[in-house]
């Protein structure tokens, strides 16, 4: 049976390798949506209103006076917002009129690595827009086209790995067949994962996922036991309530910030299977999935792009 | 050419475009 | 049988009304001053171009005053028809030295055209519509869109369109 097991699931990922190479990043957009683009002349702080207003954590910058696209904004850009102010907290004046465009100046000041922005063009493969995603690190990419009366840059959407992880769930019925369990697939994350207690000042935890270049910091309590989680984008709830001035709070009380629709945080055992995983995508918006023993212990985290990864490059 | 009210001394404006066989709405919002 | 042998969950403490109580009763000094964040997703109230009240004249001469200034030219309007302008404008935007060549050698269309229109929605109650019109280029020859009919243009930049409109909305409110 094991056996069995392994040459279904085999051929289920070689055959959504097929699927992937054989749609192109323009065959996942729908057929209508909207995309909201920030001028780079807009202050960070309005920016911030915006994301939150429409309910969404990043967004495509457009540089009116080159008339080009300028990137994403992303929860790192606040992050490194939050992280220069906790250095220089003499330069409020300057924190609080900041612009967009300011951010690579913020940046260069703390010394982060800029985000490696690939693009890609829509009409490209599904499978050559994951590759790139996974070598940038990035957990985004943006489409670019050239109007063609112009040639001026278009940023047509902002694929993540979550929407082609949906839309392989969506799409191919071959993730029913991926019943190996996880912990025999290399896919989860169990050296080094950085985790903070309760009590642990919010500064540090933010230290803590931009040193780890990872976007959540698992909780645990003194057993070890996950508790909560706390994300990059809780930031921009905590810049929203202006009480990164005091940055002191604890991590705990720093998530009282989060909003009631917070679906909550999800895990899973090393028994479970992409099929129960890729079928937990297809219904609800994850990002992540803590690994946790019998008895609620952290044993690990497997990340979208490990299973993204997995899927382009397991096996 | 759509338009949202000014809120914030921020200005949005929007245009539904056709991109091939999609429709985008591109939504710009800019600083007043 | 997905189902029955999984064990993904969701982290009862993970979600935020039962951390909030945790916290409370951890007695957690700054727990009971954080309030949540509401998202409240305020569906933006979209529409079409601007209404105006003021007088019909009045909003033309105010939108003419405004073009002035940003430095865009219009065609005279026809007497039968004093409620639209067609517009031209240049797209003068800091690209690179050769700033009207594509990388293709091809001259980048820099005037953009733009059709601006008054109509009434009913008494005292006005609408500014604002409709683009294609890109022409500086040195007179017609723009290479002729030889592209609507259908085929299928990848079209909208945001020198929204840059523009949105710069002559921001002087028309600050004039106002």
């Amino acid at each position: 049976n094991r056996e069995k097991l392994h040459v279904e699931q085999k051929l289920a990922i070689e055959s959504i390798r097929k699927f992937l190479d054989s749609k192109t990043s323009y065959d996942v957009l729908p057929v209508s949506y909207r995309l909201i683009v920030l001028d780079t002349s807009l202050m960070v702080k309005k920016s911030l209103n915006v994301l939150l207003q429409n309910n969404i954590v990043s967004a495509p910058l457009w540089d009116s006076k080159t008339s080009k696209f300028a990137g994403l904004l992303t929860s790192s850009d606040f992050i490194n917002v939050i992280q220069y102010y906790f250095s220089n907290p003499d330069k409020f004046e300057l924190v609080d009129k900041l612009q967009l465009s300011g951010l690579k100046d913020i940046e260069k000041a703390i010394g982060a690595e800029p985000l490696d922005m690939a693009s890609i063009h829509p009409s490209k493969p599904l499978f050559e827009a994951c590759l790139k995603m996974l070598n940038s690190k990035s957990r985004r990419i943006p489409l670019i086209d050239k109007d063609e009366e112009t040639h001026r840059e278009i940023v047509v959407s902002v694929l993540t790995q979550y929407r082609i992880l949906k839309f392989v769930a969506l799409n191919c019925r071959e993730t029913h067949f991926l019943k190996r369990p996880i912990g025999e697939l290399n896919i989860i994350s169990e050296q080094n994962v950085k985790k903070c207690r309760m009590t642990t000042p919010v500064i540090d935890v933010i230290q803590l996922l931009t040193q780890g270049g990872v976007s959540s910091i698992p909780i645990v309590d003194e057993e070890g036991v996950l508790i909560n989680i706390y994300e990059a984008i809780d930031v921009l709830g905590l810049i929203k309530g202006g009480i990164y001035n005091d940055l002191s709070l604890s991590v705990g009380e720093a998530l009282m910030r989060r909003s009631d629709d917070f679906e909550g945080v999800y895990t899973c055992t090393r028994n479970d299977k992409l099929s129960t995983i890729m079928d937990n995508i297809r219904k609800s918006r994850i990002h992540r999935f803590f690994v946790v023993d019998e008895n609620g212990r952290l044993v690990g985290v497997m990340t979208l792009s490990d299973i993204l990864k997995y899927i382009l490059l397991g096996e | 050419l759509a338009t949202s009210s000014i809120k914030h001394n921020t200005l949005c404006v929007a245009s539904i475009v056709r991109y091939r066989q999609k429709y985008v709405t591109q939504i710009l919002y800019a600083p007043l | 049988s997905n189902e029955e042998d999984s064990t993904l969950s969701i982290l009862p403490t993970s979600l935020p009304q039962i951390h909030r109580a945790n916290m409370l009763a951890q007695g957690f000094p700054a727990a009971s001053k954080i309030s949540p964040l509401v998202n409240k997703k305020s569906k933006t109230r979209w529409h079409f171009g601007i209404r105006s009240h003021s007088y019909p004249l009045d909003v033309m001469g105010e939108i003419y005053i405004a073009l002035k200034n940003l430095g865009a030219e219009w065609a005279k309007p026809s007497e039968e028809d004093l409620w639209t302008i067609r517009v031209r404008w240049r797209y003068d935007v800091l690209e690179n030295s050769n700033a009207f060549n594509s990388e293709d050698g091809k001259k980048i269309p820099d005037l953009m055209k733009m059709v601006i229109q008054l109509f009434q929605i009913e008494t005292n109650n006005y609408l500014v519509d604002f409709k683009f019109d294609g890109w022409e280029s500086n040195y007179g020859d017609m723009t290479k869109r002729s030889n592209i009919s609507e259908d085929e243009m299928s990848t079209f930049s909208a945001y020198p369109f929204l840059h523009l409109t949105a710069k002559l909305i921001m002087e028309l409110a600050v004039n106002s």
